[in-house]
């Protein structure tokens, strides 16, 4: 169980606040506005209303008792910049802040920031791959250049069992499912011979993926 | 290489314009405002400014030309529904709406959305498990109720290789990698021993992943 702090209630604070309360977490929610609190009365330990760039009333919070703290301020940058670095200058362990334009998130990383989230850029990343790739048909990012992609079963490995094609010795692949006729296979025996139709949900490291995957993007 | 309709060029249609254009595709971007069409003319195919509530002006695009047609207007929700829904009465193959709230996905979807998404809540539910998840490193939800986790070893696996705990065939989980001393393992012999201070990251089945691993979440 963590304990954290939510600073801005818009509909990304309001959210968080939200999936914080179902996994059982203590929750502060602060924000200038009476009538953002209220709706999320019921899901957190304590509110307070107040200016988050006022730095007394940053002080009050006692902020470095936080395990992570958010600042999900939308549109004001200078408020969000502000209390961000006021939150890093009092001893928060662990600040993430929303940016809500591309140029913001150097200043913030910059300026007390140990993670910047930017739900419009990351979603719209997100969805140019999973609905408009010609092959892809999803796909999820993993940290430090490894995907998770699900795609048609490339041509060249049609009428070739896993072992034959060396999928994790030779292409440095791992195949998590294999779907076929819809449904989802996820023990499959080394001498399984794909078919035309198939779809396989590989991850592995992008470059690998490149090669391997016919992936069109 | 696909053909996307990209309406309301704000921080969303903006960025989905960008990956787009890095993925090859022909797009054609639609906007009421020319101040939001300008940055985006160097990285699409074609541009139109007009209303995209006006059923003239949608039938004049010829959206059923379009693989997948986005609607990326934010705040005038009754535009959003009103144009989601002219793209399909007038032909249009795959609609994918943007919500501002959670309220408007029905709405969006029984109007003529075939997929919705909703940047704020679907990044708040992925950072609050990021951040604030006490074992869980990283996590990836991924469709029909299987996840990918990073998470510390759970404690039963210290000591243990993975042949003995019968990961794949009895716990039917999938080790994608091991984290040990910060260097991530991708092929790993199935002798290979847990030690304390490992991290794994692991796909399987949400049911499987909340019983084997130490969620605490
Ligand atoms: N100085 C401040 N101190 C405390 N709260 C603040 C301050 N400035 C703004 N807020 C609060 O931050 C919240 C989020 O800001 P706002 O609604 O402008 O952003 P938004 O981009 O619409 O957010 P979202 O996209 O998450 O809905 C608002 O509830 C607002 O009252
Ligand atoms: N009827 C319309 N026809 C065409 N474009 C429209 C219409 N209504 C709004 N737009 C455009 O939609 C775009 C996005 O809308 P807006 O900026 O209100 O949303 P937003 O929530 O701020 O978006 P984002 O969060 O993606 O930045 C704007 O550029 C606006 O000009």
């Amino acid at each position: 169980m963590k304990s954290v702090l939510v600073i801005g209630i818009g509909r990304f604070g309001y959210h968080l606040i939200d999936q914080l309360n179902k996994a059982g977490d203590e929750i502060m929610a602060v924000d200038s506005s009476e009538e953002r609190i209220n709706p999320v009365l019921g899901m957190v330990t304590s509110s307070l209303i107040g200016d988050a760039t006022d730095e007394n009333f940053i002080k009050s919070l006692g902020v470095s008792n936080f395990d992570v703290c958010f600042v999900a301020i939308g549109d004001k940058f200078q408020s969000s910049l502000e209390t961000t670095s006021l939150l890093k200058e009092n001893g928060a362990k662990y600040v993430v802040a929303r940016a809500s334009r591309s140029v913001q998130e150097k200043f913030l990383l910059r300026n007390g920031a140990d993670s910047v989230v930017f739900p419009e850029r990351q979603l719209a990343e997100w969805s140019a791959i999973r609905y408009c790739s010609a092959t892809v048909i999803d796909y999820l990012e993993y940290p430090g250049d490894y995907s998770i992609f699900e795609v048609k079963v490339p041509k060249a490995w049609i009428g070739k069992s896993l072992v034959d094609l060396g999928i994790r010795n030779k292409l440095h692949l791992n195949i998590l499912s294999i779907r076929r006729d819809g449904n989802p296979i996820l023990e499959f025996p080394a001498d399984m011979v794909f078919m035309e139709g198939d779809t396989v949900t590989v991850f592995g490291a992008d470059k690998d993926l490149k090669k391997h995957l016919d992936l069109n993007y």
